[in-house]
Formats: structure tokens, sequence, C-alpha cells
């Protein structure tokens, strides 16, 4: 976690740099984010944003969601007091898919005592690859498949 | 991207999402 | 002399001076007795003295695992009821119990009765 300001002017960077990556069809599922450009390892790419909930109303809606047939996998755990919940609103990171050999991190920084997810490039990345990051999704018994297709794929999300 | 996500509102910032009261009930008569 | 937690308590809450006075705001926590009953009948009282517009509280009776950051009556852990209705509350489940339900101004009773069985203690 960072708390310096640079880290703030690049968090904002992060709105105006959306023209780095694209959305298009994808190989893992549905549909993906991609690089436009070639990233250098550590680079900023783009904010996980959605709705600041607390955790225990995170489980009430993981719930309902179930119920309804909607996916659940946006709920982003920060800490033991927050979750971001990109089911409804947020933007197009949440469709970042997972990948067991990611070629990016999500990391939380504090931005002014608020904490805030920002993916950022693990390593160098080319132009045309999709941009991927581990969800360590805890570990439960009903499993969800990973499609990622690394060689060392782990087979489930969770 | 957003046609993919029924119902979905664009945001650039995170939202503090203010509860309902009826949050945690799952039923109410 | 019971008071209400300055441990066993949601963090976001405020605890007056006297330790029998809380204020919450936001989503629904919880603050529980310093002392907890396991058998017996018991009762306590509570004076519902702010409610500003469109909120509302739930009192009840909750055992020590219920969570603090949800409202009493979430799990089945607690049992609770409602400012707004009236309505009683367990395990997340609203059933109706006082028509018109309780505000700011009111004295509110809570008790519990915990039948003892010597052959199944605890």
């Amino acid at each position: 976690e960072m708390p310096n300001t640079n880290e703030f002017f690049k968090v904002n960077q992060l709105k105006y740099r959306k023209k780095m990556i694209k959305f298009a069809r994808s190989r893992i599922h549905g549909w993906g984010l991609y690089a436009m450009e070639p990233i250098a390892p550590d680079d900023m790419i783009v904010e996980y944003i959605g709705q600041k909930i607390r955790p225990l109303v995170a489980d009430v809606r993981e719930v309902n969601y179930t119920r309804k047939g909607i996916g659940s996998s946006y709920l982003f755990r920060i800490d033991d007091t927050c979750v971001i919940d990109a089911t409804k609103m947020g933007n197009f990171a949440r469709f970042i898919n997972h990948s067991c050999q990611p070629n990016c991190y999500a990391r939380i920084v504090t931005v002014e005592g608020e904490k805030r997810i920002v993916i950022y490039s693990k390593n160098l990345i080319k132009k045309g690859d999709e941009i991927t990051y581990d969800y360590k999704f805890p570990i439960e018994d009903d499993k969800i498949d990973c499609l990622c297709g690394a060689p060392n794929c782990r087979g489930t999300l969770n | 991207w957003s046609a993919f996500a029924p119902d979905f509102t664009e945001l650039d910032e995170n939202v503090k999402y203010v509860e309902k009261e009826g949050e945690f009930d799952l039923q109410d008569e | 002399t019971v008071t209400l937690s300055p441990n066993d308590r949601a963090f976001q809450l405020r605890l007056m001076e006297d330790q029998l006075t809380v204020t919450g705001n936001e989503g629904y926590c919880v603050a529980r007795g310093t002392h907890g009953v396991m058998k017996g009948t018991w009762y306590y009282e509570v004076h519902f003295q702010k409610q500003p517009s469109d909120s509302h509280i739930r009192i009840g009776w909750s055992q020590r695992h219920s969570p603090v950051q949800a409202c009493v009556g979430y799990t089945k852990f607690s049992y609770g009821w409602r400012s707004l209705k009236g309505t009683k509350f367990h395990d997340s489940y609203g059933a109706k119990y006082f028509q018109g339900g309780f505000k700011e101004g009111d004295v509110l009773g809570c008790l519990i009765h915990l039948p003892w069985n010597q052959f199944r203690p605890g």
C-alpha cells in the first residue's frame, strides 16, 4: 500500500489510460480486456470500480445473486470491513478474466485514506494479449471451473 | 461493453452504498 | 454492573461515557451488554431517545456468536424487535408482533425466559 500523493496522481491517470485496453471476445470466458499497446511491468492498468458495501451486505447479496442466477464473482473483498461489488455498477474492469498464470495482479492502494483496487501489469504485456489476473477466490465446496487454459491451471476458480 | 451487462450503471469512482432498513431481511411480513 | 460493552459491539457505534447510551447511523449494527444470561427470566429496558427522520432501531436478545456488523435478528443466534411496524425478526425472517411499532420517547422492555433443565444444562 502506498499512501503517497504521486500514487494519487497515477490512480487518477487511470481514467485516461482506458485507450490502452479494449473490450473484445475472450477465448477464456465470454468477453475480456485486451492490451492495445505494449505495457511495461508494474504499470497501472485500470482501477476495479464498483459499490462499496459491508461484508455481511455482500453475503446477503451473494445469496440473492445466486438465487437470481447472476454470477456473484463481481464481488471483490478489500478487507474485513469493505467489499467492492461491480455486479450492477462499476467499470469494465469487471470483465477482466481470471488466469492461473496471469499477466497482471490486483493491489489494494490507499489514496487519501480510502482503499481502492488497482490492477497492475505483472510482466511485459504485448499488444493484443488478454489482460488477466488471479482472482484468488476463497476455497469453497461448490466449485467454479477455471477455463484459463494455462499449463499450470488449478482447474477451479475457488 | 455495457450492452453485455443489462441495467448496468457505469461509474468513474467507487460509490458508497446507502443500506436500506430491510437490508438484512430475507422476508418481512 | 451491567452496561453496554465497550468491546462486544460494532466499532462504528458511538458509546457515551456512561456506557449506557449508544448512537449509530448508516447501516444496522449491534452493541451487546457486558453480561449475558443462560437460565431463568431476565428483563431490561431501553429508553429510545433520538430517532432522526426515516431511521429505525431494533432491540432484542442475542447469543455471543451473532455478528455485530448486521442487525439483531439477522441470524438464528438472535431475536430482534423493530421500531418500524413493531415486527419481530429471527434468522432474517420478519413476522407480525406488535401493531404500530414504537418510536422516539418510548421506553421499551425486553424479557427473556430460559427455563432451566438440570438434565440438559447449557
